[in-house]
């Protein structure tokens, strides 16, 4: 299956909240996203690493409105956890390359990382699934961003805003 | 729009490769991803939470009997880079939530993140896009972990093995 990259979205106001050293022990996303559910946040971007040493972080990304809200509901989890910081970041764009066949095909990533680092414009966050790539990326350089995608996969219009969803 | 949750899907056989400790500024990623693409390394899921202190990390699924081949371009890519360790994890395995409306529904990642915890899952990773949320558990807790989240969404039949691509 070739990859067939079909368009670019953007998502221009998002923020991230991201809870660090947190314990690694079956319960702890239920906690979190309980607290999230309970005040029916949006959350888009979900991303947690493997951990280490018995620790690890989650980090998502809310629309930059309900960032307040987010981290009233981040703090609640890490107190009733007894363990974690919170930390968040703003001022923050997700820009996705969407297409079929993706997931085989390491070349997709490779050729958006590289026109991406050519454009000067720092990867914040990846998510990946097997239709898509989104990385966060500064808002100041969303349209550079969005622009050097674009020319890399040789794409015409950029999908209207709010194609994400 | 209400989350309407259609299916899980499972990928047996899969194994991650981190990369800790890496520059956090424009042209990592591409470095590592290119590394990759050369040896057309079938790469799953891709994560990369928020750096700290000007380092980042990023983790990476593949079929289990490509670790070998990863790790070789893993280890070439840092030496690249000048910086950065790489760690590997086996014995994996992915469960998938698919279903429409799931980003503005806090709701289905709480639900699949707590019935996991009641039933002993530890989440190692985890990932996100509008219509999939994707976890990685221990594969001898595949089973479990997917008659778990079916019965939580009231599923009937799990999507045929292959049904992720
Ligand atoms: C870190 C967190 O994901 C933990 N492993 C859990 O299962 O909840
Ligand atoms: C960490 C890595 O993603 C880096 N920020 C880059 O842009 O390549």
């Amino acid at each position: 299956e070739t990859a067939v990259v079909c368009g670019v979205a953007v998502a221009r106001d998002e923020a991230t909240v991201s809870l660090r050293d947190i314990p690694d022990r079956p319960g702890v996303m239920s906690v979190i996203f309980s607290r999230m559910a309970e005040r029916k946040i949006p959350i888009d971007m979900i991303v947690q690493n493997v951990g280490r040493d018995g620790l690890a972080s989650v980090s998502f990304t809310v629309p930059q409105d309900e960032l307040a809200e987010t981290l009233t509901a981040a703090d609640q989890a890490v107190k009733q956890l007894g363990a974690g910081t919170v930390q968040h970041g703003t001022n923050l764009s997700k820009i996705s390359v969407v297409g079929s066949g993706m997931k085989s095909h390491s070349g997709v990533a490779a050729q958006m990382f590289t026109d991406l680092a050519q454009a000067g414009v720092n990867l914040e966050m990846i998510t990946t699934s097997d239709i898509k790539i989104s990385v966060l990326v500064d808002r100041n350089q969303a349209d550079t961003a969005m622009r050097t995608v674009h020319e890399g996969f040789g794409l015409s219009e950029p999908l209207p805003e709010g194609a994400e969803s």
